[in-house]
């Protein structure tokens, strides 16, 4: 109940963490 | 207002326990809100803000923190100002001042602050893996206000995906406001019409689990 389930990958330049990361 | 225990940090003194801040789930959850939650997040927030506009003077404020997203009881999600907002009526606020802000502006914040409580927790070198259209939709608001419209070619450019996958990105090529962010939320749905009543559900379900959650919490302390 209220778990959340995800799979987790090395954080790429150009995916969407480093992105957000950038604008903030 | 539920009778028992202590309330939620953060909570003002006095009054019902009606509303939790999205920081408050993550803090008492302490790991990211699933997917199905962030599509609710924006989609309810994103429907209270739409009905602020239209109904009120209220200014535009961008979103700051976790804090300021505000899940009802009724499953309602509302973004309040943030705790100090001295901050934001400096004159020196400028293009992030609220009263500047432009819908654009607030969807990026949104979008960047749903992205923060999906990726809360993780390290800084780990990267959650998320379903290409809520990747795609996050992707989008956060960027609206540089993509304006004319940059989409460049989001297009950079992803030789699948066919679908354009497909997919030139639906959600134009995201600027928060009714093209409700649209993609319900298309989401297999059926666009479930969309307010299930988001709702999901947002509703939201504050009782974590109000559980902190019932059952302080009773074991």
């Amino acid at each position: 109940k209220g778990k959340s389930l995800y799979k987790i990958k090395p954080r790429h330049d150009s995916g969407i963490k480093a992105k957000i990361s950038m604008k903030t | 207002a539920d009778g028992e225990g202590p309330r939620v940090p953060g909570e003002a003194a006095g009054g019902s326990q009606d509303e939790l801040s999205l920081e408050e789930i993550l803090l008492l959850y302490n790991q990211p809100i699933n997917e199905e939650q962030a599509w609710a997040v924006c989609y309810q927030c994103c429907g209270s803000l739409r009905s602020a506009v239209t109904s009120s003077s209220q200014p535009r404020r961008r979103v700051r923190s976790a804090a300021q997203i505000r899940v009802w009881r009724d499953g309602a999600v509302t973004l309040a100002a943030p705790a100090s907002d001295t901050e934001e009526r400096t004159p020196a606020a400028g293009k992030s001042g609220y009263s500047h802000c432009t819908e654009t502006e607030v969807i990026e914040s949104l979008g960047i602050i749903i992205y923060k409580a999906l990726d809360y927790g993780l390290k800084e070198n780990e990267e959650r893996e998320l379903s290409p259209p809520l990747e795609q939709l996050i992707d989008h608001m956060a960027n609206t206000v540089e993509a304006d419209g004319s940059n989409d070619e460049g989001y297009e450019a950079a992803d030789e995906g699948l066919e679908d996958e354009e497909d997919e990105k030139k639906k959600i090529s134009a995201i600027r406001s928060y009714r093209d962010v409700m649209k993609l939320c319900a298309a989401h749905l297999s059926t666009e019409s479930e969309a307010p009543n299930h988001y709702q559900a999901v947002c509703r379900a939201l504050f009782a689990e974590t109000m559980e959650l902190h019932t059952f919490l302080t009773k074991i302390k």
